[in-house]
Order: C-alpha cells, then structure tokens, then sequence
C-alpha cells in the first residue's frame, strides 16, 4: 500500500522531534527516559500499533534520513565535504541511536524481541539500499514513488554510516545484550550478505570498509561470543568478496577502480594472516577455490598462514630428510571442511571403487570427462572439480598409509591407486587441464602438517618420474611462479622447491627449460641462491 | 598460462558501478564518532610533514615525553578516545590529579597545610581550561569525594 | 610480480608480532594504522568534560 500523507507527516514529526530531543544533555545522560517520551509520542500517534505500521515506520525514518543524505551531498563542493558530511551524520546518527535504543529496551527481557526488531530494521535498510542502488546505479525504477526526489548517483555513505554505527552501538559489551550477542551478530552477518558486492556493487567499498573495520574484526574473530560460528560467518564475507573480484583478477582487468579494491583486499587479508592465521589455515581450501588461478600472491597470503603457537623450522637450513621427521609433518591439519561433500556422490563413489580396487582402467580414462565443461581455451575444466579431486584423492592416500602404520614419504606413497589418479591425470590432460591440477597440488603445501608432506612428495615423484620433460617444466613453473612473486611465500613451498633443485635424484638443471631464456636463467639463479 | 578468461555476464555492469562508487570512496571520519566540540577538518599538509604518527605514539612512555599542556589538550580535545585515556594516566603519573567537580586537573605546589579523611587542604597548580592556562590557588579545599 | 606488502601502511613490525594489527587499522583505503586519538576507549563519566 502507498504512504499516506498522513503517515510521512507523522513519522518526519517524530523523527524530527528524537534529534532535537537526542541530542541534549538529559537524553545522553539519561536515553532510556528520552527513549520513553519517543514511545508515548509514537503511541500517540498510533505508528506502533501494528506490526505492519512498525515496518512501515522504519522505512519511511530510512528513507528519510537517506533523502536528508542525498540532498545534502548532492551539490558538495569539496571544500564543504567534511562539514557536510558531518550534517548528514547529525540525522542519521540520531536514527540509528533510536533504532538502538527500541532494540535495547524493547519488551524487557523478551530477547526475541529484541532480535526480531533488529533484524526488522536491517531488512528495512537493506532493501531501501538495494532498490535505490537499483535505480541509480542501473537506472531501473520498478517500486519508487514517483514522489520521491531525482537523485542522481548512488550515495553509499548515508547507509554506510547506519549499519556501522548500529554494529557498533548493539556490540559493544552490554549487560542488556549479552544474552543476544550472538543473534545480533548473525543478523548483521545476514544484512552484510545480502549487500555484497555482486549484488549492490556501488556500495562494495563501502561493504568492504565494514567488513575490514577493526570493530567488526574484533566482535567476529577477536573476541568473539561464538568463535566458532563467527569465523564461519567471516570466512563466508570474505569469499562473498573474492567472488566478485575474481572475474575482473582472472580476466586481467585492472582499472583503477578494482585496483583500489584489490588493494584494499589485500590490507585486509594481511591483518587477518597477521592476527588470526588460524581462520586462513583452517578455511584455506574453500578461499583458495575462489582465487582465480592467476592471483599468485594473493594465494600464497592465504597458503603461508601457520597456526600462531607454531614454530616453523628453517627451510633453508633443512634438508628433505629431515623435513621427513619433523613431528608436525605427521599431524592431520584442522580444516573446517567436509570432505565427502566437496565433490557430487556419483564421481565420489567411482573414485572410491577405483581407490579400493584399482581395477578400472576404463575410469582412469573417463576421469578427464568428469573435470571438463566446455572448449573454450582457458576455460575448459572446473577448477573446483579439480580442486576437490586432488584433495580429496590425498586425504585417502594419507589416511591408506597411517592404516598400514607407515608414515608419509616419497616411497609410502608411491606405486598406489592414489598415485595413479595424479600420473594419470598429468599424462591425459592438456597443458592447461595440468596446470589446474599442479595448482590443486601446490594449494596443499603450506606450513608443516601431513598434507603438505603428501603433496610435496607427490610434486616430487611425479617430476622425477616423468616420461615428458613438458611435465617437470609445468611442475617447475608452477613452484617457481609462486617463488617469484612478492612475499609472502608457504614454508611447504620453499621446501619442496629447495629439495628438487638440490636433490641430485631430479636432476633439475640439466633441463633445458633453466636455461630457454638468459632472463628465465638469471631468474632461476637468483631464486635458487636465495634458497640454497 | 591460461589467458584471459571471458567476461562473466554482469562484468561491464559491476565494473561501471565500480568506477562510479571510486569517486565516493568511504571517508575514515564514515565510522567515527562525531565531535561536535573540536570537528574534525582534513587538511592537506607538505609532503615533508611526517604523514604518520610515530609508532611508538601509543605508549605512555611517548606520552611522558609530552608537556603538561600537550597532556592537557589531548584530555580535553580527544574526549572518549585511547588518547585520553593515556593522557590521563600521563598526568596522574606527573602527580596531577582530576577533580570531578571542577573537572579540573590539580598538582600540590607544596605540601598541604591540612590533611583529614574528607579533604586536603593548601596551594595547588591547576590548569584551568577555559583561560588555557596553569593557575595557583592558595588556600585550596580538595575533598576527597571529588578526587577521580 | 604482486606488491610490497610492506607498503600498504600497516605496522608489520616483526619484533612487536604478538599485538593484533586490527586494534589499529584504520581500515582497507587508510596508508596508516588509526592514531591513538582516532581509536574509541572506554572513559570514566567524568573525563568527558565536553
């Protein structure tokens, strides 16, 4: 139904008469008495009477703090944009603090309530955005009121500043809320999805500055009510994000707008390697499927996490003998991930008949058929097939070893059906097919765990056993491409490169590819002295 | 090694949206607490000026560095914020001590004459904010119940 | 080749690894970590004068 008159006056009185009343003295020092005089005005004028007029309450406050927003920055000269920024605060504050101060003390102890007032709002807010983003970002004007002023471009700002200043008033350690703090959470974390950047890509700055503010990192992955949960809900923003940077990172599409993202992407992954590796470590596999194949470094961010009580050995002071009987080497590393659903049930089932029997011939041949999609160069395979393929065929070839109370090494884990899907897989598919599956490989080597030793082993054996020398090249590009690149490198990187240009088994440089080029040459020497 | 990947479907979509939202990046001052006493202004200085703060501007040992009047401003134009708080332990630390009446800071420029369980009384130095200056007042009642 | 990522304005300081860089970042568009006048504190009642 349209907003009457009536209705829009009402709610523009009320709003009005909260900021002139907010913002005293009285009402800082005592908001719940403030917050009673809104109430009995609001009941007054009969907007809290029904739960449909309570929603249609809180879209009209948004949209009219927006409008306040919109008209203020619409003509700022940037020499007025601090002191007209700081005016459209003064509205939009006073919303939020009102809207704070309806969940906090809402029906006394009724948390249900309280969330479902919360949660109310963040969807009012969300859909405002989205539909303004709508019309002005792609120029559609499916529901607008034709009343409602031409704005011109999307305006981030104004609901920027809601929900973030909303997130921190309603997570800031309070007796009141503490039985809720997680619900509270989880419907910001609702609201923070259904605004990602793929659907409202004008606000995917201002998406990303919420996300990596410090308030939000603390109350999610500091110190979090429900760390367990709160990584979870993390981890999910962060490859909400990566999914939509990926396309322009595969696609080599680096203006200065997803430039500027990208950058900001990487000072926010930094500080979570930095303070909470743990998340990285234990969610690397599903952020890696997200990263194009491409973005290097990018990946190698994620691959160097290692948990914050770990010591990593030296790598250069290690040889591979005694990377065999680091104790770590022998433990499972904690990943939030179920294996059995990283794949459909029927190629899983035929991968766990061949791993049991190594009998089929004929699915060594099929398998190709399961990673493919389509023709088209760069583009041909499933990268999350091949992805859960190559972990999933580890993860059983290690479990296969401890059952036979052996440890992992280069000869544990040769001549096995596991070994057979990865020869078979670097001998059948094309170059590009390849580099999917050693990058699947080189995914797994990261700090000191069985996974890494697996993976490292299986780099190991498949180049020295390698009938075509296009192979060792490919695994050396591989390896090498994630060595060159800016810092941060994974351990589990560093030592399986280390071992094959020192191993005098490999036989590493008397392959043509080290020397195809004077720069590759030079570029192979200067890798190889700093490694050894 | 793979090449270029075709656009996905809404790529020139997301990316138009993209360069317009470059042009309204979020401001630090988006997710700050406003000050209405002392509003934050940006400006833009010389290159040569430090363009960050020292990294070890966070301790009360760069804090003990400071003068009383540094200390002074930062307690009263940095309301609410980490800077306060340590420029207020900086100060208690120098011997000066708030007065929650007042909402002064006092230092005892000698001795006191008088020293009971409600009060102190004597000479005392106190910064008075409003002529922005270090004052001495003789004869100075201190209860205790407004000592913060 | 990638980027420094010592040049992105935060305090990758390695003898000081055990403080959290959150508590300061400024955030994905700020060259520096907050200043301690930017970064929100719980104050007694009292301090705030203003």
């Amino acid at each position: 139904e349209e907003d009457t008159p009536e209705m829009c006056g009402k709610v523009e009185t009320i709003l009005r008469d909260w900021i002139a009343l907010c913002y005293t003295p009285m009402a800082q020092k005592e908001p719940q008495q403030a917050l009673a005089t809104m109430i009995h005005l609001m009941h007054e004028q009969g907007v809290l009477a029904t739960d449909e007029l309570i929603t249609r309450f809180f879209r009209l406050c948004t949209e009219l703090c927006i409008d306040v927003g919109y008209r203020l920055l619409k003509n700022e000269p940037a020499a007025l944009t601090t002191v007209v920024r700081q005016r459209c605060y003064y509205t939009l504050d006073a919303f939020v603090k009102l809207t704070c101060l309806m969940v906090k003390h809402s029906d006394g102890t009724q948390h249900q309530t309280k969330i479902n007032l919360l949660k109310k709002v963040l969807n009012i807010v969300t859909s405002v955005l989205h539909t303004d983003h709508e019309v002005m970002v792609y120029g559609t004007n499916g529901h607008l009121h034709p009343a409602k002023i031409v704005r011109g471009d999307f305006q981030a700002m104004p609901y920027h500043r809601i929900i973030i200043i909303m997130f921190n008033e309603l997570t800031t350690p309070d007796s009141s809320l503490e039985p809720i703090a997680w619900p509270i959470l989880e419907a910001f974390g609702q609201a923070f999805f259904i605004l990602q950047p793929r659907r409202c890509p004008g606000f995917a700055y201002s998406w990303l500055d919420i996300i990596g503010h410090r308030n939000v990192i603390a109350r999610l992955l500091g110190d979090s009510v429900d760390p367990l949960r709160t990584s979870a809900m993390y981890t999910q923003l962060l490859i909400c994000h990566l999914k939509f940077l990926a396309p322009f990172l595969r696609s080599l599409e680096m203006p200065k707008s997803v430039h500027q993202l990208y950058k900001g992407t990487l000072r926010v992954l930094l500080v979570i390697l930095h303070d909470f590796p743990e998340l990285l470590c234990e969610y690397h596999y599903v952020i890696c499927d997200t990263i194009p194949p491409n973005c290097v470094q990018l990946r190698n961010l994620v691959l160097s996490a290692y948990p914050r009580n770990m010591r990593l050995p030296d790598p250069f002071a290690l040889t591979y003998k005694q990377v065999d009987t680091i104790p770590d080497m022998a433990t499972e590393p904690k990943m939030c991930l179920n294996i059995n659903a990283i794949m459909n049930a029927e190629l899983r089932a035929q991968l766990d008949n061949y791993l049991l029997t190594r009998s089929s011939v004929d699915f060594l041949q099929r398998l190709p058929s399961f990673l493919t999609i389509s023709s088209l160069p760069g583009n041909k395979y499933n990268t999350t097939v091949v992805n859960a393929i190559v972990l999933y065929v580890g993860m059983r070839a290690i479990e296969t070893v401890n059952k036979k109370g052996q440890s992992v090494n280069i000869h544990t884990i040769a001549h096995s059906a596991f070994m057979d899907i990865f020869q078979n897989l670097t001998v059948q598919l094309d170059t590009e097919g390849r580099y999917l599956v050693f990058n699947a490989i080189a995914n797994q080597l990261r700090y000191p765990n069985v996974h890494t030793h697996y993976f490292s082993c299986v780099f190991l054996f498949l180049f020295q056993h390698a009938d075509a020398p296009q192979i060792k090249e490919q695994i050396t590009r591989i390896l090498f491409e994630r060595l060159v690149a800016l810092r941060p490198h994974p351990w589990g990187l560093l030592i399986t490169f280390i071992e094959l240009i020192t191993g005098p088994q490999y036989d590493f440089w008397a392959n043509d590819f080290t020397k195809c080029a004077p720069e590759i040459e030079r570029l192979f020497q200067n890798v190889a002295n700093t490694c050894v | 090694p793979l090449g270029r990947a075709p656009p996905i479907e809404d790529h020139d979509k997301h990316l138009n949206a993209l360069e317009m939202a470059l042009q309204r990046i979020p401001q630090p001052m988006d997710s700050e607490r406003p000050r209405s006493y002392l509003p934050k202004m940006p400006c833009t200085t010389p290159a040569f000026y430090p363009q960050q703060a020292p990294s070890n501007s966070d301790s009360m040992e760069y804090y003990l560095r400071l003068s009383p009047e540094t200390l002074f401003f930062t307690f009263y134009y940095m309301e609410g914020s980490r800077a306060q708080l340590i420029a207020a332990k900086a100060l208690k630390k120098l011997s000066w001590r708030f007065h929650t009446k007042y909402l002064m800071w006092f230092q005892r420029h000698e001795e006191p004459k008088q020293i009971t369980d409600d009060f102190e009384e004597g000479t005392y130095i106190y910064f008075d904010y409003e002529k922005w200056s270090q004052r001495k007042k003789e004869q100075f009642r201190f209860e205790y119940r407004y000592l913060e | 080749l990638g980027t420094d990522l010592t040049t992105l304005g935060l305090n990758l300081n390695l003898n000081d690894s055990r403080r959290h860089l959150y508590t300061t970042f400024g955030g994905p568009w700020a060259d520096a970590p907050c200043r301690t006048q930017d970064l929100d504190a719980k104050v007694p009642e009292e301090y705030l004068t203003n």
